[in-house]
């Protein structure tokens, strides 16, 4: 089935989200 | 210690898999048989989303400044990081030894490649380890086949690529079922 892959640099800019805190 | 599953936030970006921190420490001078290993270890957070990751992640004391004989896992939701759960029996984990100061960069690179799926090789990979020691710290990444050799190399050629690695850091594939025998995991 279908995956769910992310790069490291997506990853690290959902960091700054205001979700992510 | 159980495990919970969670689902991830409203309008949060999901991660394929679910995945809990796990957190051990050694107790000061008295080696540890299986049960007392298990019974230090604690799950500190479930997760299901990259939001929901980098909360718990942002409040955890950096690689760098752990101290002790001390380990943090990222393992996915429902296997316990000990050789003999069912889905690790038959596994085995590349191993990289880190000197003093690098651990880290080389550990926020490892689980984001692993929560990103950057590995390739199906619901191989069971999760992830860095382990504080005396003189050196290590990482490590577990997957379910040991006797898979197109599956663990490759884990070492994206090991390589993601970690960014300084020539001559030696990496070594050890094998559960050894683990088991020898009764340790380096």
């Amino acid at each position: 089935g279908t995956r769910i892959i992310y790069d490291r640099s997506f990853l690290l800019k959902c960091r700054s989200s205001p979700m992510a805190n | 210690c159980t495990f919970e599953d969670v689902e991830p936030g409203a309008g949060e970006h999901p991660l394929q898999y679910t995945y809990c921190f796990w957190y051990s420490k050694k107790p000061p001078g008295r080696n540890q048989d299986a049960s007392s290993f298990e019974k230090n270890m604690k799950i500190i957070g479930t997760f299901r989303s990259v939001e929901q990751f980098w909360r718990i992640y942002s409040h955890m004391i950096r690689a760098n400044d752990l101290t002790g004989h001390s380990d943090v896992h990222v393992f996915k939701g429902g296997i316990k990081p000990l050789w003999e759960d069912k889905a690790n029996r038959l596994g085995g984990k590349w191993i990289v030894r880190l000197r003093k100061g690098l651990v880290a960069r080389c550990w926020e690179n490892l689980i984001l490649a692993m929560l990103g799926e950057q590995f390739m090789v199906g619901d191989e990979v069971c999760g992830a380890v860095v382990s504080i020691r005396f003189q050196e710290d290590i990482i490590s990444i577990w997957n379910r086949s040991a006797n898979e050799s197109q599956v663990t190399s490759r884990i070492r050629d994206t090991l390589c690529r993601v970690l960014n690695l300084p020539p001559n850091t030696v990496m070594e594939y050890k094998t559960h079922n050894e683990s088991l025998k020898d009764r340790s995991s380096f």
